[in-house]
């Protein structure tokens, strides 16, 4: 089973604005 | 034919052939006649002129042939003539003709350092205590351990009138010390230059009150010193260079005058001279292609069993280690190229979330990934996990 890849619109960065990473 | 390499390109011991280093090389005597004119000896006066440079110039190119000094009337009698030889050579002999009486006592030296410090290779007298303070060669005592300048009978006087000086550079050697396998036969056979020191005039009959036969002149010619450019059995001739400065045609990864170094990228194992047996030649460092520059380390050198000791330095193309041979941090081996492919090394490229940290494993190019995250740059869910909204834990398992 091919799983998707992860897709960065999904996460919710509000508490881990630190650790985003730059597009 | 390569003398430096064999027929199957395998490096070996060559030497450049035995010439007279000082054929055209500018000579300087410290006393020449013809200033001012006599009727003998006229320096502004080509067929009357008995310049130096009659000392080494081809033999019957000029006339007159000879050299002369000027008169000289009282003590000292020192006359100096020397020859700069223009780099470093590996002498065989020197010899120098009388155009007239040779003098009684006359002193070779050498220099190392074009010129800045002299040292004797031999003496020459009819009176080598009187002259030089030290015994006749053939009244002393076993020869030393290593080549020393020895006093020799003065040259004979020919019928002619003239003389010859002759001197084997080995004479002043213990025999059986071979040139290959000795760097002090080697160090004493060296000179980039060679002086003669007439000390005193010949007397007919005696060698003591030379005063009585003044005015005294030297004439001589054909200087030959005989010998080899010293390349350190890295090359096989000499040339010029842009500078006209004569060099060593260095190979076996060799370069300087005298092939006495390795090149800048040829410091795998120490330099060191060849032999007939052996040729040593300087080996270039394994960078793989990736890199230009390499030091030599000893230690590690000595730990490789005296088989490598090169250090690769700033390695390209994403590559470290001595030998550039592994990628650095943030890439990995990438199996379908070679080890020397500038694109040997891939970046690991983890994703930003769900990998654990940037650097992957150096073989596989596995990224260290978070709970329930799988494939190669960690960015995919397991099988059996799902996306969830946090960047902490991308993952998470499926209800």
């Amino acid at each position: 089973e091919v799983m998707p890849t992860l897709d960065m619109a999904l996460f919710d960065w509000t508490d881990y604005e630190d650790l985003k990473p730059e597009v | 034919a390569d003398p430096c390499h064999d027929e199957g390109g395998a490096p070996r011991g060559c030497v450049p052939g035995l010439v007279n280093a000082a054929l055209g090389r500018e000579a300087l005597a410290s006393s020449t006649c013809g200033r001012p004119a006599t009727r003998a000896c006229d320096a502004s006066d080509p067929r009357r002129a008995h310049p130096a440079a009659l000392l080494t110039s081809p033999a019957g190119s000029a006339s007159p042939l000879c050299w002369r000094s000027d008169a000289l009337t009282q003590a000292p009698f020192n006359v100096t003539l020397t020859v700069p030889l223009g780099k470093a050579f590996e002498l065989v002999f020197v010899s120098l003709r009388f155009c007239s009486a040779p003098p009684a006592s006359l002193a070779l030296l050498k220099s190392q350092d074009h010129g800045r410090s002299w040292a004797p290779l031999g003496f020459f007298s009819s009176h080598c205590g009187l002259d030089y303070g030290r015994p006749p060669a053939a009244a002393r005592g076993p020869a030393g351990p290593g080549p020393e300048a020895l006093c020799f009978p003065a040259p004979q006087v020919q019928p002619d009138g003239g003389g010859l000086l002759a001197f084997s550079v080995q004479d002043g050697s213990p025999a059986g010390l071979d040139l290959d396998s000795s760097p002090v036969l080697q160090d004493w056979v060296t000179a980039t230059d060679i002086r003669v020191v007439l000390t005193r005039p010949a007397r007919p009959g005696d060698a003591g009150d030379v005063e009585s036969t003044a005015p005294y002149s030297y004439s001589a010619t054909e200087l030959q010193v005989g010998g080899r450019c010293k390349c350190n059995g890295h090359a096989s001739r000499c040339l010029l260079d842009a500078q006209g400065r004569l060099t060593c045609d260095c190979r076996h990864g060799t370069e300087g005058p005298d092939c006495g170094r390795c090149k800048p990228f040829y410091c795998d194992r120490p330099w060191q001279r060849a032999t007939a047996r052996e040729a040593h030649a300087c080996l270039a460092c394994s960078c793989n292609g990736h890199a230009r520059r390499c030091r030599f380390n000893m230690e590690l050198y000595r730990l490789s069993g005296r088989r490598s000791g090169g250090v690769c330095l700033n390695c390209r193309h994403n590559t470290a280690g001595r030998h550039c041979h592994y990628c650095r941090e943030g890439f990995y081996r990438d199996p379908g190229r070679a080890l020397s492919d500038r694109r040997a090394c891939r970046a690991c490229d983890c994703h930003p979330v769900g990998a654990a940290g940037k650097t992957c494993n150096q073989t596989t190019g596995q990224c260290p990934c978070k709970d329930g995250v799988a494939g190669l740059t960690c960015n995919r869910c397991a099988p059996g996990f799902q996306q969830s909204r946090s960047p902490v834990a991308p993952c998470v398992k499926t209800p």
